[in-house]
């Protein structure tokens, strides 16, 4: 079978099948995503699996920028902690990204990626640490008086219980109250990947609404 | 002026925002 044979010859790939149970992608968009997968994958080294370097590759056009919030987002995508992110991994991690994905889980990865240390908390330091990558990777010139009281401000509106970190339950209520802030949790591209990607038109025999 | 700090992250932050993802291909 189709599956079977691509299964092995690329270590890491999954049944789009499966993949599309699982998330809000059709079967034909998981194969569209095999299109882009693959360019990820191949861009420095063709084994299948997307390295950090072709992480930053793809979304700086350099495969050295050292940037803290790829480094987060590779991280949580790199689900099973090998330091590569595999077919799979990639599929159900961008799933969250997905518009019609629950909110829900939009927030719990927000939630992840800000607390760095992975403490369970996001807390004082580590929001100070996130403004202050943000004005470096930017031109934007802001005096520690004004990030810290930005910093402040925001951990007195979030951090309810006043213990000094916002934990899962602070976030939820701070996203209700800041919807915006989840904006980079949706990709509209998502929706129409099968037009910038359309693998299926090759690939793909079944029609989604017979699945 | 940014009316909080996750706002400002997530506004300005480039390796968050995976739209490259699919831009730059």
């Amino acid at each position: 079978c189709f599956c079977l044979k691509k299964a092995k010859q690329h270590p890491g790939y999954e049944d789009p099948t499966t993949l599309a149970s699982e998330t809000p992608f059709t079967v034909n968009e998981v194969e569209a995503l095999y299109d882009l997968f693959k360019k990820l994958s191949s861009s420095i080294i063709d084994d299948g699996f997307i390295h950090k370097e072709e992480f930053q590759l793809a979304l700086f056009r350099n495969r050295s920028k050292q940037n803290l919030f790829a480094d987060r987002v590779f991280d949580l995508f790199d689900i099973k902690r090998n330091g590569v992110i595999e077919f799979g991994e990639f599929v159900r991690s961008l799933s969250i990204f997905h518009p019609n994905a629950p909110n829900e889980d939009k927030m719990e990865f927000a939630f992840k990626l800000y607390d760095l240390r992975q403490t369970g908390y996001i807390e004082h330091e580590e929001l100070r640490e996130m403004v202050s990558a943000i004005l470096n990777e930017s031109d934007l010139e802001i005096s520690e008086d004004v990030v810290e009281s930005i910093v402040d401000k925001t951990m007195a509106e979030a951090d309810l219980k006043g213990d000094g970190k916002i934990d899962k339950e602070e976030w939820k209520e701070f996203v209700a109250r800041n919807p915006s802030i989840l904006r980079n949790m949706t990709l509209p591209y998502l929706k129409q990947i099968t037009l910038a990607f359309p693998s299926f038109v090759l690939n793909s025999e079944v029609q989604d609404s017979d699945i | 002026a940014f009316f909080n700090a996750f706002e400002f992250i997530s506004s300005m932050s480039s390796g968050f925002d995976l739209s490259s993802l699919f831009e730059n291909q």
